[in-house]
C-alpha cells in the first residue's frame, strides 16, 4: 500500500510504500491516550491459475478499536461490521445507512465510502475501490484517511500515527535522474541521510475514479529512516 | 514581532512604526541583531502580522549589501520556488498562526561580529466594527532588547473621538512606557520600555513583553459621510449615526449532527441563549435544526416578544445531538419560510431578512455534491435573502461555505473550536444584529470618475463604516459631489455630500506628511479585496478576468496578495537561496493516508 504524509509546514508531502506478504496486518495508529487503535490486513497478488498477475498489495480489511467504548469496527470490501461489548450488527456497502451511538458516528455511503468518528475526536474516511470481478489485474480495496489529526493524543503512533503532529526534514542535492521530472534527492531526517525521489500518489476523496494527484518526496525501502523502527515493528498479530 | 536570539545573536533594537492616515495602515517592521559569536550563526526574524494585511516589502541588510524581496506573479514565483527545492531549500515564509494573524519567518546566516538589519512593511485598511477601527500588533520579542519600541501616528482629516492603547502584558511598571495622546486630527501612541521595564521580575533576564497590544480609536462625525480625495483618488467613508434599528427576520440554521456532540453543541446553545437575549422585540425570528433530519421550531417565523423569547430559551436548551449532516434541505427549508413569511406579510415591510448558517462539517447525506447545493441554494433563493455561514471547528469545508456565503450576498465566518467559541458565535451576531439601513445605494458624478469599488451595499449595521474609492478623471471638476439614498427603518433616506476641489491641496498637503499616495493604495487595496470576493462566486470565464484585475493591480500596487508571491533571495555559504512569501488562504485542515492507485 502507498502511504501519504501531508507536511503543512513545508506545504509537501512524503510519501512511500509498505511491502508485505498478504495476510500481514499492520499497525497504523496507536493511540493509547484516546484508546483508539486502526490496523489493515494486506491483500494482493491476484493470482490467475498458477500465475501471479499483479504483485501490489493493498488493504483489505481494517480494524477500529476504541477500547474507552469497547467498541471494534471491521471494515472489509464487502461488510462493515460493528461490534459493541457483545452485540454484533452488519451492514454493506449496498446501502447507504447511518449509525449514531452515543461517541460513534458512522455513515456509509453506497459502494463508495464511510465516514467513522469518534465523539469529538478522530475522523477517519474509508474509501472502497471496486472492480470487476473478473478483472485480471484489480481486486476491491481499502483506502484510508485521517481527518483531525491534531486531536490525538501526543503519544499517538502507527506507520501512520507517528506523523500526527508533524514531521520535520530538509530536502538537499536535488539532482537528474533517467526520468524526467522524478529527480532524486537528498532527505535529512530524524539526523540521517536519505535519498528520495519526487513522485506523486493520489488522494482519491474528491475523486474515487481518478483521483487528485499529490506532489510528495518517495522514501525507498519501506520507508526505512523515516519510520521509527523498521515496517516490521509495526506488524500485529491480529486486526483488534 | 520577534527576532529570536539563535545562540550568540543579540537583538539590540526592534522597532515597529506604524502609520495610519484615513483608516490605511501603513506598518514597517525593523528589527537589528549582531552576530557577537566567533563564527557564523543563524538569525531569524518572525513577525505575526493580521490576516487581512498585504505585505509590501522585505529587505535584508547583511554586511551593508541589501537583499530585497520582489513580488511576482505566483505562478512565475513557483518556478523559482521549484528552482529552490532542487536547491534544498523547501520555502514558505508564511504561515497561519492565530485566529486572526499569519507568520513571516525568516532566517539568514550571518558571519562573526556581524549585524543584520530585516525590515517587512505590510499595509491594511482598518476596519469600523462596533464604533471603533482596531489596530493590532503582536509582541513577542524572546528576549530583553536595548532598543524596543512602538510608535504608531494617526492622522484623521474629520478628528479623532477617542484613542487607546492596551496590552495583553502590560503591568503597573509597564504602564510609564505607555504614551498616548490625540488632538484635533492627530493620534499618537508610543510603547518604549526600557530594559528594566522588560524584565520578567527585577533579576530576570527574560521578558514579560509577549502578548497582542492594540490600538482602538474613532474619528468625529459630524456629517454621515466624508470625501477624501488626494492626487486624483477620492475615498469617501459613510457611518451614518443615531438611526432607528430596521427590524430583521433571522432564521438560525443550526447543525446538531453527531459531530456536534458535546462541547460543540453546550457552546452553540450557549451562544443561541445569549444572542435571544439580546433580540430585539421588532425582530422575527425561527429555527431550523438539522442533521439527516429536519426539525423547524414553529412553522412560521415568530415575532421576539418576551413570551416566544421564552420559549425559544426552552427550545434551544433541549436540542440534542442526531445523527448525521445534510446542509442542502434545511438552507432550502430556511429560503422557504422567508418566501411564506414575505408573501403572507408576516414580517415587516421595511424589514433585513438573513439566514445564518451554523455547521461543523460537510455534507455526507441528502445532496452532499459542494457545487449542486451551493447551485441549489442560489436558484431557491431568488428574493436575495443574506446568508451568513459559521463555519465551526477544523474539519469544516471552509471553502464550500464561503462560497455559498458570498453568492448570497453574505460573509462566511470560521469559529475557532476553543473555550470561547459561544463568544465568538455571539460576537459574529452583535456585529450584524442591528442593521439601521437597506439597499444602500451611492451615486458619484459618472461622467467624472473611474474605476469605482463597490457602491451598493445591501445593509448598512449600526457602528460600521461603508468605504467606496475611486479615480476622478475629470481634471477640471470643481466640485465632487455624492448621492447616498437608502431605506431606513420608516423612510426612504437621502444623503449628499460635496467636497471643493480646490481645497483639498491643502488637505493633501497635510496628509503627505504620513505618506503621500495613501488615497491610492487604499483604492488598490479595496479593489483587490473585492475582485477577490468576486472572483469566489463567479463563473469560469468572468473569474479569469477578475483574477487578471487584481493580478495586475497587486503587482503595480507591490502587493503580496493571494495572486502573488514575493522572492527573498537571502546569501548562502555556498550560493545564493531563493525562499517565497505568500499569502496564506484558508483551506481545509490536511491528512494523512494509506491508500492504492
Amino acid at each position: 500500500p502507498h502511504f501519504v504524509i501531508n507536511v503543512p509546514s513545508q506545504n509537501d508531502a512524503l510519501c512511500f510504500n509498505i511491502q508485505e506478504e498478504p495476510g500481514v496486518v499492520l499497525n497504523l495508529v496507536e493511540d493509547q491516550g484516546l484508546g483508539i487503535a486502526v490496523n489493515g490486513e494486506i491483500i494482493g497478488k491476484k493470482k490467475i491459475g498458477n500465475n501471479v498477475m499483479s504483485n501490489e498489495t493493498y488493504f483489505g480489511k481494517l480494524g477500529f478499536v476504541n477500547r474507552e467504548m469497547k467498541l471494534r469496527i471491521e471494515v472489509t470490501t464487502e461488510t462493515i461490521t460493528i461490534m459493541l461489548g457483545k452485540n454484533k450488527k452488519e451492514y454493506t456497502w449496498e446501502k447507504t445507512t447511518s449509525v449514531k451511538k452515543k461517541g460513534l458516528n458512522l455513515v456509509i455511503h453506497k459502494k463508495n465510502n464511510m465516514t467513522l468518528s469518534f465523539g469529538e475526536g478522530a475522523k477517519f474516511v474509508i474509501i472502497l475501490h471496486q472492480f470487476l470481478k473478473d478483472d485480471p489485474l484489480h481486486m476491491d480495496f481499502l483506502g484510508f484517511y485521517t481527518l483531525d489529526d491534531h486531536k490525538f493524543s501526543a503519544h499517538v503512533h502507527g506507520l501512520l500515527g507517528q506523523f500526527f503532529h508533524g514531521i520535520d526534514y530538509e530536502i538537499s542535492n536535488v539532482h537528474k535522474t533517467k526520468i524526467p521530472d522524478k529527480p532524486d534527492a537528498t532527505m535529512k531526517v530524524k539526523n540521517k541521510l536519505l535519498t528520495v525521489t519526487r513522485g506523486s500518489q493520489k488522494d482519491y476523496r474528491s475523486d474515487p475514479r481518478k483521483g487528485k494527484k499529490v506532489p510528495c518526496w518517495f522514501v525507498h525501502s519501506n520507508a526505512e529512516g523515516l519510520i521509527d523502527g523498521t515496517h516490521k515493528d509495526y506488524i500485529v498479530p491480529d486486526i483488534f | 514581532n520577534t527576532a529570536e536570539p539563535v545562540n550568540d545573536i543579540e537583538v539590540y533594537s526592534i522597532n515597529i512604526d506604524c502609520k495610519v492616515t484615513s483608516r490605511f495602515a501603513h506598518n514597517v517592521i525593523t528589527s537589528r541583531a549582531i552576530n557577537r559569536a566567533s563564527m557564523s550563526k543563524e538569525a531569524m526574524f518572525k513577525v505575526d502580522l493580521p490576516k487581512t494585511a498585504f505585505i509590501t516589502n522585505f529587505s535584508m541588510v547583511i554586511d551593508g549589501k541589501t537583499y530585497l524581496g520582489e513580488i511576482k506573479e505566483k505562478e512565475v514565483a513557483k518556478k523559482q520556488y521549484e528552482t529552490a527545492v532542487k536547491r534544498g531549500q523547501t520555502a514558505g515564509l508564511v504561515k497561519a498562526s492565530g485566529r486572526k494573524t499569519e507568520t513571516f519567518t525568516v532566517s539568514v546566516n550571518i558571519a562573526a561580529q556581524s549585524k543584520v538589519t530585516f525590515e517587512l512593511v505590510y499595509e491594511e485598511m482598518l476596519k469600523r466594527n462596533h464604533g471603533k477601527y482596531e489596530m493590532f500588533i503582536k509582541v513577542q520579542p524572546k528576549t530583553l532588547v536595548r532598543n524596543f519600541q512602538i510608535e504608531v501616528e494617526i492622522h484623521e482629516p474629520q478628528g479623532i473621538s477617542f484613542l487607546d492603547a492596551e496590552a495583553t502584558f502590560i503591568t503597573n511598571d509597564l504602564l510609564p512606557a505607555v504614551h498616548k495622546s490625540f488632538s484635533a486630527e492627530k493620534g499618537y501612541v508610543s510603547f518604549k520600555p526600557t530594559l528594566d521595564q522588560q524584565r520578567s521580575c527585577a533579576t530576570c533576564s527574560t521578558t514579560l513583553l509577549d502578548g497582542d497590544f492594540t490600538v482602538t480609536y474613532d474619528v468625529n462625525r459630524e456629517s454621515a459621510g466624508n470625501i477624501q480625495v488626494v492626487d486624483g483618488y477620492f475615498v469617501h467613508f459613510f457611518a451614518p449615526q443615531k438611526l432607528a434599528g430596521v427590524p430583521k427576520n433571522v432564521i438560525y440554521v443550526i447543525d446538531k449532527s453527531g459531530s456536534m456532540y458535546g462541547r460543540k453543541l453546550e457552546q452553540t446553545k450557549e451562544a443561541l441563549l445569549e444572542i435571544l437575549k439580546d433580540t430585539a422585540e421588532h425582530d422575527h425570528f425561527n429555527f431550523v435544526l438539522f442533521d439527516n433530519d429536519i426539525e423547524v421550531w414553529k412553522p412560521s417565523l415568530v415575532k421576539a416578544t418576551p413570551e416566544n423569547l421564552k420559549k425559544a430559551r426552552d427550545f434551544v436548551r433541549q436540542i440534542t445531538d442526531g445523527y448525521t449532516t445534510n446542509i442542502n434541505d434545511p438552507v432550502l427549508k430556511a429560503v422557504q419560510l422567508l418566501d411564506e413569511a414575505n408573501a403572507l406579510n408576516q414580517i415587516p415591510e421595511r424589514s433585513v431578512s438573513l439566514i445564518v448558517l451554523l455547521t461543523d462539517g460537510e455534507a455526507n447525506i441528502g445532496e452532499t455534491e459542494p457545487e449542486k447545493i451551493q447551485e441549489n441554494v442560489k436558484k431557491a433563493n431568488q428574493r436575495g435573502y443574506t446568508l451568513y455561514c459559521l463555519g465551526f471547528g477544523y474539519g469544516v469545508n471552509y471553502g464550500f461555505l464561503e462560497k455559498m456565503a458570498l453568492e448570497n450576498a453574505g460573509i462566511a465566518r470560521r469559529i475557532y473550536e476553543d473555550s470561547d467559541a459561544a463568544l465568538q458565535m455571539k460576537g459574529f451576531y452583535t456585529e450584524i444584529a442591528n442593521p439601521t439601513l437597506l439597499d444602500i445605494k451611492m451615486e458619484y458624478p459618472e461622467n467624472a470618475i473611474a474605476n469605482l469599488t463597490q457602491n451598493s451595499f445591501k445593509h448598512y449595521f449600526d457602528g460600521s463604516e461603508i468605504v467606496v474609492a475611486g479615480r476622478i478623471i475629470d481634471n477640471d471638476l470643481n466640485v465632487f459631489s455624492v448621492d447616498v439614498k437608502a431605506e431606513g427603518a420608516d423612510n426612504l433616506l437621502k444623503y449628499s455630500e460635496n467636497v471643493q476641489l480646490q481645497d483639498t491641496d491643502g488637505v493633501s498637503k497635510k496628509q503627505e506628511y504620513i505618506f503621500g499616495d495613501f488615497t491610492e493604495r487604499l483604492w488598490a487595496y479595496l479593489t483587490i479585496q473585492q475582485l477577490l470576493e468576486k472572483r469566489v462566486s463567479a463563473d469560469p470565464s468572468e473569474k479569469e478576468k477578475l483574477k487578471k484585475q487584481a493580478l495586475d493591480l497587486s503587482l503595480k500596487f507591490k502587493f503580496v496578495t493571494p495572486l502573488t508571491s514575493m522572492v527573498v533571495t537571502k546569501p548562502d555559504e555556498i550560493e545564493e537561496e531563493t525562499l517565497v512569501a505568500d499569502k496564506f488562504v484558508e483551506a481545509q485542515a490536511p491528512s494523512n493516508w494509506v491508500d492504492s492507485d
